[in-house]
């Protein structure tokens, strides 16, 4: 799975979504209930909840549109690009739209719901019989209002169960007309029409008026699609008319003659030479549950897999009995985590591959690990061990001490290989793996009693294991549980003028560069005494970055400087390469 | 023996989707999808190879990986499929 790059995701877990406006494809319960079933698939693994709005600005706005619809992204008539979604965000980010120049179903033929009839809503089936002959669509025969019905059931003769297929005779839906039928002749624009209208809009849906005169009443709505309606061209929503002669040809079915991509198109009246009217036939369509539920994968932050079997792998193909593919599992959770019984979310439960004899930045190869469990005697978390074999990281949900929540940190650093963060007496920690989760809170003074609360800078001596630690004009040295200081950063040979230590960059064997204000000074760790020739003057040697940041550190070949809630990160040959967020980049947010 | 048949195409009126020669619809499709003229990072454009791109999509849809606008690729060109890029830009 991949993710976007800032791995964007949505801060709140309660997301919002809004259905604009309905395909006329489907009844609106059916495209309501296939929504809803597409954003269940993710929040049945994850802790986001999905709540419908029916005005206002929702997290989610979902639409269905042709062509130009709006954005820089327009589609491309029916097959294709079916939809597309964009990742979490304000504004249009989040947003997912459907092309309705593609014929949306359940993606097995025409998924046609009934109403009034006696079936109660049912869904026709198709074939039925009725008198003698099968029907695999909706049919008028038997009546003389002309209204298309169908059987619930294989065979209407004995079970006589029925009900009324979509119909503008029947109703319209969206526009102002409250779902009025449509009332044939209706004048508009003093021409009068018998039949749905595309005349108008330059949007290409077809629509009504619900009372005889559209120019008096201005009442409208949109017609919905009947199963033999043809999808596309230029006569969508009529039905196609057999026979019908095409360049002299008589063709009693559908056809893809004429054309070069295959796709099976009839004549909507009696010849095509004539009057050059035609579509595409209605085929299986495409599953709008599916193609939502990739999409909503997009608007949740995921971008597209390479597993073939993934939802989020980019091409469309149908399942019957869909279940979310491990691949899927796996990037939503690295994103938003799992929800245990409990109510505690376990953080990125993430199968990771690792070569334990590789060094903690190495790309990941061929063994299998969960995240390991917080060691019990440094974590805050109440949750106690659990199964081995599927350990997992907890984490309380308690907002006051969420690192999402913070906007800056006292200082970050690598210990361990690990990427911590401290605040306020607490620190967070972010494993350098791929994919590697936050742990956390932990309470500094547990882990290292001597320190105070606030910790300006800190840094590893990797080679004597030892941890810096400088919080003020003083500082404190840990060697595993032993601790040296406090001591005054006077005795390293820092000035006096100095208030803090700002930030540690570790620079060769023996070496670390601290920082503090627009200057830095080299220490060399073994002598405990600051190099001749500092301080320096900080934008001299690494330009383009703040002057006054509050952390430096090295974390992955790269030296971060922090302030705000942001970073520069500059490479080794001491470009800055990227600016982000904290909170994004560094701690998943 | 049968004669072939001789197919027409026809312009068909309101239809979005024009005739495309395959060397056409490749060329829009890895530039849609991203797999060329990848905007970098630091502003300058990148033009990557044809075949580098073709190769890119190919390994990205789990297609051999010849470089090449062969059937397969072609075929998979013509899925219906998701409108986000897989290669961001």
């Amino acid at each position: 799975y991949k993710t976007f790059d800032g791995d964007l995701k949505w801060d709140n877990r309660d997301v919002t979504y809004r259905i604009i406006n309905y395909t006329p494809d489907m009844d609106i319960s059916l495209i309501d209930d296939a929504f809803a079933r597409a954003f269940k698939v993710w929040s049945d693994v994850t802790p986001l909840t999905f709540t419908r709005l029916f005005d206002g600005t929702a997290d989610i706005m979902i639409s269905f549109g042709k062509a130009d619809h709006g954005d820089p992204y327009p589609f491309d008539g029916k097959d294709g690009l079916l939809a597309h979604a964009y990742p979490p965000g304000e504004g249009v980010q989040g947003d997912a739209h459907f092309d309705d120049d593609e014929y949306w179903t359940l993606g097995t033929g025409p998924a046609v719901k009934t109403s009034y009839g006696n079936a109660e809503g049912a869904m026709c089936h198709f074939p039925f019989t009725f008198e003698g002959k099968a029907y695999t669509t909706c049919t008028t025969s038997g009546r003389t209002d002309n209204l298309p019905w169908c059987a619930t059931t294989a065979d209407y003769s004995s079970d006589k169960k029925y009900g009324f297929c979509p119909s503008e005779l029947l109703y319209t839906f969206d526009g102002n007309a409250d779902g009025a039928k449509c009332v044939f002749p209706f004048v508009f624009l003093g021409q009068e029409y018998d039949s749905c209208t595309t005349e108008g809009r330059n949007d290409g849906y077809r629509w009504c008026a619900t009372t005889s005169n559209f120019d008096n009443d201005k009442k409208y709505g949109f017609c919905p699609s009947r199963d033999t309606s043809v999808i596309g061209g230029n006569a969508e929503g009529e039905p196609c008319h057999f026979p019908f002669v095409f360049l002299g040809k008589e063709y009693d079915s559908c056809t893809s003659e004429g054309r070069g991509d295959g796709k099976l198109w009839c004549s909507t009246t009696n010849s095509y030479d004539d009057d050059n009217k035609w579509g595409f036939c209605p085929d299986q369509g495409y599953s709008l549950f599916l193609v939502a539920a990739h999409e909503f994968g997009h608007a949740l932050g995921l971008d597209h897999s390479n597993i073939r079997e993934a939802l989020m792998y980019p091409m469309y193909s149908y399942v019957k009995d869909f279940s979310l593919h491990e691949d899927d599992i796996e990037g939503i959770q690295y994103l938003y985590g799992e929800v245990m019984k409990n109510g505690v979310i376990i953080q990125n439960r993430i199968k990771m591959r690792k070569c334990p004899l590789l060094n903690p930045f190495s790309q990941p190869t061929l063994f299998s690990f969960f995240r390991k469990q917080n060691n019990t005697d440094e974590t805050d978390s109440p949750d106690g061990p659990t199964d081995p074999t599927t350990t997992a990281t907890t984490r309380p949900v308690d907002p006051t001490k969420d690192a999402c929540k913070l906007t800056n940190f006292d200082t970050i650093t690598v210990i361990d290989g690990e990427l911590h963060f401290f605040k306020d007496g607490h620190y967070w920690k972010m494993s350098s793996e791929r994919n590697g989760g936050l742990q956390g809170p932990f309470s500094i003074s547990q882990k290292w009693p001597a320190l105070p609360a606030v910790i300006d800078s800190a840094f590893e001596n990797i080679l004597a294991r030892k941890l810096y630690f400088f919080s003020g004009t003083r500082f404190w040295v840990y060697t595993g549980k032993s601790v040296l200081g406090p001591r005054s950063i006077e005795k390293l040979g820092l000035p006096n003028s100095i208030q803090k230590v700002e930030g540690a960059l570790q620079r060769g064997k023996g070496k670390v560069l601290l920082f503090s204000g627009e200057n830095y000074w080299r220490l060399d760790v073994k002598a405990q005494k600051i190099d001749k020739g500092y301080p320096r003057y900080t934008d001299a040697v690494f330009g383009g970055v703040p002057s006054d940041a509050h952390d430096v550190f090295q974390y992955k070949a790269h030296i971060y400087f922090c302030r705000d809630r942001f970073y520069w990160r500059m490479n080794s040959r001491r470009q800055v390469d990227r600016v982000g967020y904290v909170k994004y980049d560094l701690l998943k947010c | 023996w049968s004669a072939p048949l001789k197919s027409v195409f026809v312009t068909f009126p309101g239809d979005i989707m024009k005739n495309m020669t395959d060397t056409e619809l490749a060329e829009g499709y890895l530039k849609k999808f991203g797999y060329i003229n990848t905007l970098k990072r630091s502003g300058f454009q990148s033009m990557v190879s044809t075949s580098k791109a073709l190769k890119r999509m190919q390994r990205q849809m789990g297609l051999e990986e010849t470089g090449e606008m062969d059937k397969s690729t072609l075929d998979a060109m013509k899925r219906p499929r998701c409108g986000v890029p897989d290669v961001a830009n």
